[in-house]
């Protein structure tokens, strides 16, 4: 932290500081949370504000006047049919269960994503770092390429899908209507900084499904008596009530939250221990086993738990995560909220792997090169469908109907805007 | 700056610069002009890599022409500091004559370099 402090009082990076703490927009106009700035937390983050200088105009919103004299949500469809004289977003979208997606996470729901190029000499060249300032603004986060709210096509490699793509072509009507509030770090402890950044109105905002995937966090830390500082059951329970106190105080009538379990990250040594770092691709001297050594002999290992060398305590870690996924099932299965159905999603990883290789791949290849730690943009791809074709056939409810206006909206507003 | 931030900063960049090195086949000063070259400059992160290799590229010239691993060269320039009574971290496997040895032969390479004289200073 007190590097931090030194880094954060240079005016370069200042402004890098204040957007990390506060989790919004560094550039808004009419401070509703959105933004028309792509990093610093702007529309990489969540749906880009189409007017920047009105604060009741921001995606997610329940039209006002069914948008006939402007797009007041964002979504790219308003004004009237000359023909008969109706709103669009009345023609199109009325009734039709629209609502938005939004993630409260972890690096893993922000995408974290160091590209190995920067590490690789062999290919390096002055593209290699051309992305290099876009990762520093956003945290070294990619949520524009995520498993829950990516919306671009990824230059990271791999592909794109994500839940937000699939529910906007559910249904077009819920064009931009995203946020990822999510945090390199993020964990049940301490998300209750920054869940406030969190914009949406009980009132005059749509429904919305939010994820709860905080999926290791609690059980990974850098200290070398790691199983001594990992939550407990009972402060689990505690921290996920109170925040789901806070959600159903918020979120508008009709919305879902989807408790996502915690990882098994026992598959990160397994698979990895003996493959080579990126770093050590060149001479073939720098295994990931010994990668995580130097990490956890300097008290840097992001989990010491699981990135380990002793399997006992990769046992004992994964035996903690199980117990507080548990938590999260009890409470799913014992607790009632007004204004939102609660779900509970487990073992994504373990699917993911599962489809990858009966696609014929190997399981490192959805591992993030040069953390060791986190899942790739090919496991977040593969993860958007698995979740959404599961909640489709066991919950149709959550997603709501499939418009049917879909391409009359197409037809009538093209992109909507784009992103 | 806290030990292991300019521990695992340094041999991240050392490495770097050691392997751009040898993939050009060229020497060290020239493998930190390659990798500042590549900096984009937008955030002024050129200029932060530049003013990062006048700093410390003299001694990493030096150090680097002994074959030196980055770890041993970080402990040479003070960008990693071994605890006492504790391990010392490495990232390469340990050297044949030793970690700590070796690490107390580069030392002595570098007494002397103005870098080392202002850090003592400082």
């Amino acid at each position: 932290s007190g590097v931090l402090l030194k880094i954060c009082s240079l005016p370069l990076f200042r402004m890098i500081c204040q957007t990390i703490d506060s989790s919004v927009p560094a550039e808004d106009y009419d401070q509703d949370n959105f933004s028309a700035f792509p990093s610093l937390r702007g529309y990489h983050w969540r749906g880009r504000d189409c007017n920047d200088i009105n604060s009741s105009i921001y995606p997610g919103r329940s039209p006002k006047d069914w948008d006939a004299l402007q797009d007041s949500n964002c979504n790219g469809i308003w004004g009237f049919d000359p023909e008969d004289g109706l709103p669009y977003e009345k023609k199109f979208c009325e009734g039709t269960d629209s609502k938005g997606i939004i993630i409260l996470g972890d690096s893993a729901a922000a995408h974290f994503h160091i590209p190995p190029e920067w590490m690789t000499p062999l290919t390096m060249s002055k593209s290699s770092f051309s992305n290099m300032a876009l990762a520093i603004s956003n945290e070294f986060d990619w949520p524009q390429f995520s498993l829950y709210t990516g919306f671009q096509n990824s230059t990271i490699g791999g592909w794109t899908q994500s839940l937000y793509l699939r529910l906007r072509e559910w249904n077009r009507c819920n064009h931009r209507d995203y946020q990822n509030i999510a945090r390199n770090g993020g964990s049940s402890e301490n998300l209750q900084k920054y869940l406030k950044s969190m914009a949406r109105d009980q009132q005059l905002d749509k429904p919305a499904i939010v994820f709860y995937a905080m999926i290791g966090n609690d059980v990974c830390n850098n200290l070398p008596d790691t199983l001594k500082h990992m939550t407990t059951p009972k402060d689990m329970k505690i921290n996920v009530m109170k925040q789901l106190e806070y959600l159903d105080m918020n979120l508008p009538k009709g919305s879902h939250v989807i408790l996502m379990s915690l990882a098994d990250g026992r598959f990160l040594w397994n698979n990895l221990h003996d493959r080579y770092h990126p770093l050590g691709q060149l001479n073939k001297d720098i295994t990931y086993a010994q990668f995580y050594g130097f990490l956890s002999c300097l008290k840097s290992n992001p989990c010491e738990g699981w990135m380990n060398k002793n399997e006992t305590i990769r046992n004992l870690t994964t035996e903690r995560a199980e117990q507080l996924s548990s938590v999260l099932r009890e409470i799913t299965t014992s607790v009632k909220f007004s204004n939102f159905e609660l779900g509970y999603y487990e073992n994504l990883y373990q699917k993911v792997n599962a489809k990858w290789e009966r696609f014929g791949g190997n399981p490192w290849d959805l591992l993030e090169p040069v953390d060791g730690f986190h899942p790739n943009q090919v496991a977040s791809a593969i993860g958007a469908d698995l979740i959404w074709e599961e909640i489709l056939q066991k919950q149709p409810e959550i997603f709501g109907k499939q418009n049917p206006f879909n391409q009359e909206i197409i037809q009538q507003f093209g992109d909507q805007g784009g992103h | 700056v806290s030990t292991r931030d300019s521990c695992i900063g340094c041999v991240l960049i050392v490495s770097l610069v050691e392997q751009l090195a040898q993939v050009h086949n060229s020497s060290a000063q020239k493998a930190m002009e390659f990798l500042c070259s590549y900096m984009p400059e937008q955030g002024g992160l050129q200029g932060i890599c530049s003013l990062i290799a006048e700093l410390f590229g003299p001694d990493l010239i030096k150090l680097l022409s002994q074959n030196l691993k980055a770890d041993v060269i970080c402990y040479a320039v003070k960008l990693c500091k071994a605890e006492p009574h504790k391990p010392v971290c490495h990232l390469y496997e340990k050297p044949m004559n030793g970690l700590k040895r070796t690490i107390k032969q580069a030392e002595k390479i570098v007494r002397t370099s103005n870098y080392m004289q202002n850090y003592k200073t400082f």
